[in-house]
């Protein structure tokens, strides 16, 4: 796709 | 009519494997379905450049082939040059948007962290707290992060705007009325009767067989994405019975279980294409040479070629312009959660900065 993906950030992270 | 508002949370391994998975689908989905355009793509151009399927219409050499004049009506219905311009002039706006989002997220953190070093430097070892600027570093690498993607984008950006304007004026052209369509089009004598020469069945036959390839792939991209699965129990059980997680063996596992047969799929569609075009090169070839070349021909097959990739480039520029937009929305969500993200530490740190001053001033 063109566009970069977004997929990787849509992992909601835990802040500690 | 009880409902048990902790019916749905599980253990934070498994929810955080869930979001991995769903990561693992998503890009699986993605490749195939990317696999399959790519290839269409490669077929359309191919096809465009030989002027197929037009040639074989195109008998009486003054009047619009039927493909042609199809791909015309097609680009109209779907909206036209206005709609690819209306997002093109909007893509800008959406830049901005995320852009300004991301910097005042960060602006933030540098106005909190200038106080706090002033302060650090008027009561020095007394302002005893964890410097802001080492509490940042996460989040600024994640704004650096969110910065790189913003440039990949303008360059995906640029690449829209360039396919525009290679082949805007043909697309334009396509958008006309059909007599100045075809008057757009240079006439030649009509081609020699090659109406029952084994080729042009030949070739027909090998278009038709390419078409029929093409509706597979919607059919495949549609089974694909209309896969879906629950990984919550098979990860609830793992974790109940050994303990531990092994979530990418469990995924990979689960993914190969969905998509492994439309992996072949694609893969022997992507073959199939290969071994017909190979065939169509050929019997264009011995087409060619059957049909008389002039230049009145020649000019008129040239333009005939730029209207049908003119098409091709009008779907694919709409197509990448819908996942620009979708792309820069999407961003937009997760750039206010980076937002949220920093004005809370921000917050923090400022509440938690005025009562040191207030406890210092008071010592």
């Amino acid at each position: 796709s063109l566009y970069p993906s977004l997929e990787d950030l849509k992992v909601d992270k835990v802040i500690r | 009519k009880f409902t048990d508002l902790f019916e749905k949370m599980v253990p934070m391994a498994v929810q955080q494997s869930m979001s991995i998975y769903s990561q693992r689908k998503a890009e699986t989905v993605n490749r195939l379905v990317g696999t399959m355009r790519e290839t269409t793509n490669l077929c359309n151009g191919v096809l465009a450049s030989l002027n197929l399927p037009a040639a074989l219409e195109d008998l009486s050499g003054d009047s619009i082939p039927q493909s042609i004049a199809e791909k015309a009506r097609s680009v109209v219905q779907l909206g036209g040059l206005q709609s690819i311009e209306q997002l093109i002039k909007d893509l800008p706006e959406l830049l901005t948007r995320n852009r300004e989002i991301l910097d005042e997220s960060l602006k933030m953190l540098d106005n909190e962290e200038t106080t706090d070093n002033e302060l650090r430097t008027k009561f020095n070892q007394r302002w005893n707290r964890t410097p802001s600027g080492d509490l940042y570093k996460p989040l600024r690498a994640e704004g650096g992060n969110f910065r790189d993607i913003l440039d990949k984008a303008v360059q995906a950006d640029q690449v829209v705007r360039d396919r525009y304007s290679a082949h805007g004026d043909m697309i334009a052209l396509l958008c006309r009325p059909e007599d100045e369509l075809n008057a757009a089009i240079p006439s030649a004598n009509p081609t020699k009767t090659l109406q029952g020469s084994e080729v042009v069945n030949v070739l027909r036959s090998l278009l038709s067989q390419l078409d029929e390839m093409k509706k597979e792939r919607e059919t495949i991209e549609g089974e694909i994405k209309a896969v879906t699965f629950d990984m919550s129990a098979t990860f609830l059980m793992a974790l109940a019975q050994d303990g531990v997680l092994n979530e990418e063996q469990l995924s990979l596992s689960q993914l190969d279980q969905l998509y492994g047969a439309y992996n072949q799929r694609v893969q022997a569609t992507v073959r199939t294409q290969e071994e017909l075009l190979g065939q169509v090169q050929t019997s264009h070839q011995e087409f060619s040479s059957l049909k008389q070349s002039n230049t009145e021909a020649n000019q008129r097959e040239e333009v005939l070629k730029k209207l049908a990739s003119a098409h091709d480039s009008y779907v694919e520029i709409s197509s990448n312009l819908r996942e620009g937009t979708k792309f820069y929305n999407d961003l937009t969500e997760i750039l206010l959660k980076f937002q949220n993200k920093c004005s809370d530490i921000v917050f923090a740190r400022k509440t938690e900065r005025e009562e040191l001053l207030k406890y210092l001033q008071q010592s």
